[in-house]
């Protein structure tokens, strides 16, 4: 629910600075956390530049922020210690923009029940909810999905839950820290009248007959075909995997009809990218031949090529076979463009062919791997469950895994580990402020949609083990001996991670697992540029420029409003301060007071005009009376 | 092996919890209020 008035609210793009005082692997959150805003609400960021009003995010004692726009110029957002994580950046940006918490808002106790015997003594007051006067839920209902709800053991005093929902069901909902929920969009988003975003370009999952505008090519050899199922499989769509009948429509080119070498084209309605770069992501299902392909291309649009350039991006070969795979494609194009999808029949026999279905594509950052875990519940229910990724390699040529655990009975763990590589001997060491990002996809079809849970670690070359080693050092050195499944011996060093990733019960909501598969997606990047100070420009006006040479008077604060300082004054119940500086009393006696004066006043004021109107009007008559004789002309005064 | 390094110390913590635990007093748990809002 967001706070009554429209001066709380910020500008669409909010200017920022990150202090100083941040850790790295805060920064790289935060920004990550922009870009999730970026994705999905009109609301933009950028360094600040002298704005009279920016948001200063550092690291102060815990997570917090105020609430709206404060319009005192430099307003603080705290993210300290252990608040480095995607969704409290959300949860603390989305009170800055004027959000309270989901249960303070006016209507709650129709939905859940707070059990005030269970508050920690004293705290009671945190479980405050407002008046429509103060608040507006703008219109959506009560959300227990809200990135802005508590989770029922808030201020707890015991182990029994403190907010209790109404439908049971959401007893385990409230409180969740992945991301947006839809109801969080719909409000930000009617809050700040926002009707797109920076990043999002489009999203189909074929549900529709008008195939999300794409278009079949005539210089191919074969077409599309929008289709539920193929007997060779698959044998539903991956949006709903079959689970609602009359619906779960993909795209099928059938590679068993046509010759080898035969293709056909699928386009893309055309494209009008703003950032320059784009991440195309699909799930592609082979049911033809090991040799069929599908090539992505872009037809990209200018002034010399009207009928736009087909450019290659990528050839994906070697498609397993019987199960729709993840994919990702990185696109870097800046002017108009159509994405192209080319099927290819490759050499052999084919009785299917391939398939696509739930893609999207936004102007963000591709994932760098993708750790695909199948028959995921099996490891559920394994009381020694543990997983460890592949190997993989980072952009800067570091290897490292991912180590899952699955052995708490409540939630799972993520850690990731250094491991020896290739690149070794180039690399420096220990390795300096590489960020590693894990998250868990929430497979939903539409991006904007999806509830995603991540953690980021960054590897502080400084860091020092109980061993006196440095922990990020090479893992040859720091390492012990591990084996891969074929029998390679390489080297492992210590893990680094959270054993609170993600809960059962969160885990088996949404789409993280499904048709029992899990996507962790994996991003390793060097922030170490993020080690600088960000200027600090020459504020274009500043609070204490303006509010320097204006003094407010009776505890009055000082805030620069449109380019000009203006008094908040003080109230209570029944009194307030006023005028320009708050240098005038007001009370409801006073008012009383004023309103039964003035009425007596001008009671007695119109009773003396009265008076003296009729006293005015009868000496005119008196005297007109008098008078009358001498004018009168006598005529016939005989008769 | 060694142990691996937990950041969140075996842990689920929310942010109201990581405050508490700090000994802050904030609003509604981690709301800061300008002096209007105070009063």
């Amino acid at each position: 629910n967001s706070i009554v008035g429209e001066g709380y609210r910020w500008p669409h793009t909010i200017p920022y600075v990150l202090d100083d005082s941040l850790e790295m692997n805060a920064r790289g959150v935060i920004l990550e956390a922009f870009e999730r805003y970026r994705l999905k609400t009109c609301i933009d960021f950028k360094p600040w530049s002298g704005e009279a009003n920016y948001i200063s995010v550092f690291k102060g004692s815990g997570c917090w922020s105020s609430v709206g726009n404060q319009h005192v110029g430099k307003q603080n957002l705290s993210i300290g210690h252990n608040c480095d994580r995607t969704a409290t950046v959300q949860h603390e940006f989305l009170h800055a923009l004027g959000f309270f918490h989901e249960q303070s808002r006016s209507d709650r106790d129709d939905y859940v029940s707070i059990i005030w015997d269970r508050i920690t003594p004293g705290k009671e007051n945190n479980f405050k909810a407002y008046t429509d006067e103060e608040t507006d839920s703008l219109n959506v209902p009560y959300d227990y999905n809200s990135v802005m709800h508590y989770s029922k053991t808030a201020f707890q005093i015991g182990s029994e839950p403190t907010i209790v929902t109404r439908i049971s069901d959401f007893m385990d909902v409230i409180g969740q820290r992945l991301d947006f929920s839809d109801h969080d969009l719909l409000k930000l988003n009617r809050l700040y009248n926002c009707s797109s975003s920076l990043s999002f370009m489009d999203s189909c999952d074929f549900e529709l007959e008008n195939v999300c505008g794409m278009i079949q090519s005539s210089e191919d050899s074969a077409d599309w075909q929008r289709v539920s199922q193929v007997p060779e499989g698959p044998e539903s769509d991956h949006s709903n995997m079959g689970q609602c009948k009359g619906s779960g429509f993909f795209m099928h080119f059938s590679s068993s009809s046509v010759n080898v070498g035969d293709t056909a084209v699928l386009e893309s309605r055309k494209l009008y990218p703003k950032r320059g770069f784009q991440c195309l992501q699909f799930f592609l299902y082979n049911s033809g031949h090991e040799n069929d392909q599908l090539d992505i291309y872009i037809r990209e649009y200018s002034g010399d090529n009207v009928n736009g350039i087909l450019i290659l991006v990528e050839e994906i070969k070697d498609i397993p076979l019987g199960s729709w795979q993840l994919y990702h494609v990185t696109l870097k194009v800046t002017n108009k463009f159509r994405v192209v999808f080319r099927g290819v029949r490759g050499a052999g026999d084919s009785l299917g062919g391939l398939s696509i279905d739930d893609i999207n594509l936004s102007e963000t950052q591709c994932p760098h791997h993708t750790w695909h875990i199948r028959n995921f519940t099996q490891y559920l229910s394994d009381p020694n469950g543990a997983l460890f990724s592949p190997p993989f390699y980072s952009s800067k040529g570091y290897a490292f895994q991912i180590y899952m655990t699955l052995t708490n009975l409540t939630k799972i763990g993520i850690y990731f580990h250094l491991i020896s590589g290739a690149n070794d001997d180039q690399l420096q060491w220990p390795c300096p402020w590489q960020q590693a990002t894990m998250t868990i996809l929430d497979q939903n079809p539409d991006i904007r949609q999806r509830m995603s849970n991540g953690r980021s670690i960054t590897t502080d070359p400084s860091l020092t083990s109980d061993d006196g080693n440095y922990f990020w050092d090479r893992p040859s050195k720091v390492g012990t001996e591990a084996f891969f499944p074929n029998g390679t011996q390489f080297k492992r060093s210590r893990g680094y991670g959270s054993s609170s990733f993600i809960t059962y019960e969160r885990l088996k909501s949404r789409d993280f697992i499904k048709g029992n598969d899990v996507y962790i997606l994996l991003t390793v990047e060097d922030i170490s540029h993020l080690n600088s100070t960000q200027d600090e420009p020459v504020p274009t006006s500043s609070v204490s420029d303006l509010c320097a040479f204006f003094r407010c008077e009776n505890d009055g604060i000082c805030l620069v409003r449109n380019g000009n300082a203006e008094c908040r004054c003080p109230s209570g119940e029944d009194w307030w301060y006023m005028g320009k500086r708050c240098e005038k009393r007001g009370s409801r006696r006073d008012t009383i007071v004023i309103a039964t004066s003035s009425t007596a006043a001008v009671f007695a004021l119109m009773l003396v005009i009265t008076l003296v109107s009729v006293y005015c009007t009868r000496k005119k008559y008196r005297k007109e009376a008098g008078s009358h004789p001498a004018n009168t002309t006598l005529e016939n005064q005989y008769a | 092996a060694p142990e691996n390094f937990d950041v969140d110390g075996g842990l689920d913590r929310d942010i109201f919890d990581i405050n508490e635990d700090l000994g802050l007093d904030l609003f509604e748990g981690d709301i800061s209020l300008d002096g209007v809002q105070e009063r």
